[in-house]
């Protein structure tokens, strides 16, 4: 999925 | 978005704030190393890539360009600025963290979650930042004297680490969020670094007493 290495956190 | 992450940002964001304030008013930057400066100006640099690549919010995107382009003015001003130089304490601040900078980076080609270049760059800002502080807690032991905001600008930059790791801890109950393991790991390393340094601080705080720190 596209969240898998998505970084939301700063 | 939770309230113990949102309390890390802000605190994180307060303490760049002091820091400017302290350079701006004072017209002077000592007691600050640029060392560590110069290594929080690497991390966000290769840790933000994904600014041109991927959108995440709105609150993300100006968060990213607000800790890049203030750490970049930070750095400038410790080097270039006509007034603001002069109080450098270069003889104090003589960490050698481009040996951190070597380290952190073979650590990330080894250990990362995917051979990329965005994520070992992401890794190895994440290694780097949990040590950056390093060079300025070197300095403010050497100095012995700690001026009241600079103390306040380590205070903060530790208050947001230890709410990030709250942060994580709730993500995890709350929606089964598991953080990547090289942010937990780095992110415990990074708060066990001020621990010294808050016990001194909140004792010079219950004593209403100057910080200082033994040498």
């Amino acid at each position: 999925p596209l969240g898998n290495l998505l970084h939301d956190e700063l | 978005m939770n309230v113990f992450r949102f309390a890390g940002d802000m605190t994180h964001l307060i303490s760049i704030l002091v820091l400017l304030l302290k350079i701006y008013t004072t017209k002077s930057c000592s007691g600050i190393s640029l060392k560590t400066q110069e290594l929080y100006a690497v991390v966000f640099v290769t840790r933000y890539l994904d600014l041109v690549t991927d959108f995440i919010s709105v609150y993300n995107t100006v968060m990213k360009v607000v800790f890049i382009s203030s750490s970049l003015a930070i750095v400038w001003c410790i080097r270039r600025h006509k007034v603001v130089r002069r109080s450098y304490d270069k003889e104090l601040d003589t960490f050698r963290h481009w040996l951190l900078v070597g380290a952190c980076a073979v650590l990330a080609l080894v250990v990362h979650e995917k051979f990329s270049f965005q994520e070992v760059c992401w890794a190895f800002s994440i290694y780097l930042e949990a040590v950056a502080i390093l060079p300025q807690l070197v300095l403010l032991q050497r100095s012995g004297n700690v001026d009241n905001l600079t103390g306040q600008y380590v205070f903060f930059l530790g208050a947001y680490r230890a709410f990030y790791i709250l942060n994580w801890i709730y993500r995890y109950y709350s929606e089964q969020h598991f953080t990547r393991w090289i942010s937990c790991v780095s992110g415990i390393v990074q708060t066990a670094l001020y621990a010294d340094f808050f016990y001194y601080y909140f004792i010079s705080w219950k004593n209403n007493s100057k910080l200082q720190l033994p040498a």
